[in-house]
């Protein structure tokens, strides 16, 4: 591990979280939703190479199709994607007038990994 | 370029949201200050990055993952001659229980009755509220409801204030018959000797009930598919 040279500047490819702020205004849904008005919901991107693949929170399907990326390009590239996700509760009012508290789960990104 | 989008993203967020209408863009209903202060802790929670156990309702000190406020949609009966031997007011509380799913736990079924704001003036007089079942409601806004078993009894010091019902109890009948919904009968008495003070007030009370009386029903309900007790005390 010790021996990996990490390019100068190129750790912000890497696979991590980004922040993402969804505000409901934005998508209409403030009609119906009374709280929140918005969530920080983040997103993961960034590159997944085999190099790096112990560093980036990987899965060992991940590190095997970069290595098989690696001998093949056909084969995709390991992606970056959501390994911890958390719920969020929403309030809002439904087509009866009903108001309505309800959690929705997996809504916020806590950790990506390849 | 999000109005164009707006038709789409509608019928995702019904999806989303589970509903099988299209929630009214129009005003919202009165929320009551506990879902407010539900709302904001678990915002307060997830913006510090604390686990939260969202299939327990620590405010209301039950398990449930969904809480559902239902309005009353009931009627007054006898508003052309009040007062009669003491009654001030009646009416039919309606709810619609089709909102309520069949495989979720009905861990709470709260009746609030709101009669009013609180005030000095307000203190009298002592009112008698009665709540029964209405086993048949007869032509709506025609026939008087036959009313059934009596629920609650329960003096109060004036017409103000809130009080609650714990109304699990008959909920559970209703939803173990899937019926789809609820009818209460509702009658608020003047108690004897206190209801000749009222006339000095500068307002009749029960006119004033007949305007500010508010009924809603909190129902809390726990799908077990999206709550495992075992994992989460763990």
């Amino acid at each position: 591990r010790a021996a990996i040279s990490v390019p100068k500047g190129f750790c912000r490819n890497f696979c991590h979280r980004h922040q993402l702020f969804i505000n409901f205004q934005d998508l209409g849904w403030h009609k119906w939703v009374i709280a929140p008005k918005g969530f920080m919901a983040n997103y993961c991107h960034g590159e997944c190479p085999f190099s790096m693949t112990t560093y980036l929170n990987s899965s060992n399907y991940a590190f095997m199709q970069a290595l098989m990326h690696m001998a093949d390009p056909k084969v995709p590239k390991a992606v970056c994607v959501p390994t911890k996700l958390s719920p969020i509760s929403m309030l809002y009012q439904d087509s009866d007038k009903n108001v309505i508290l309800r959690h929705y789960e997996d809504m916020v990104v806590d950790e990506c990994g390849c | 370029p999000w109005g164009q989008t707006s038709e789409f993203q509608d019928s995702d967020l019904l999806q989303f949201l589970g509903l099988e209408k299209a929630p009214s863009p129009h005003r919202f209903q009165p929320v009551p200050r506990v879902l407010r202060k539900i709302i904001r802790a678990r915002e307060a929670a997830a913006a510090s990055g604390a686990s939260q156990d969202l299939c327990y309702v620590k405010e209301l000190g039950v398990r449930g993952n969904l809480l559902q406020l239902l309005p009353d949609q009931g009627f007054f009966l006898n508003t052309q001659k009040p007062f009669q031997d003491g009654s001030c007011l009646q009416k039919v509380l309606y709810f619609n229980l089709s909102a309520i799913k069949e495989k979720a736990k009905l861990t709470m079924a709260q009746l609030t009755l709101d009669l009013g704001p609180r005030s000095y003036y307000n203190l009298r007089p002592e009112l008698v509220v009665a709540l029964s079942v209405v086993q048949d409601r007869g032509v709506w806004g025609r026939s008087h409801p036959k009313v059934g078993r009596l629920l609650f009894l329960r003096s109060v010091p004036g017409p103000q204030g809130q009080l609650q019902f714990n109304l699990q109890g008959a909920l559970k009948d209703w939803s173990s018959n899937r019926l789809k919904n609820l009818d209460l009968h509702l009658e608020i008495l003047v108690k004897e000797d206190r209801y000749s003070r009222v006339t000095v007030q500068p307002e009749n009370p029960c006119d004033r009930l007949l305007r500010s009386l508010h009924a809603s029903l909190l129902v809390v309900t726990l799908n077990p598919k999206h709550c495992h007790p075992s994992s989460r005390k763990r």
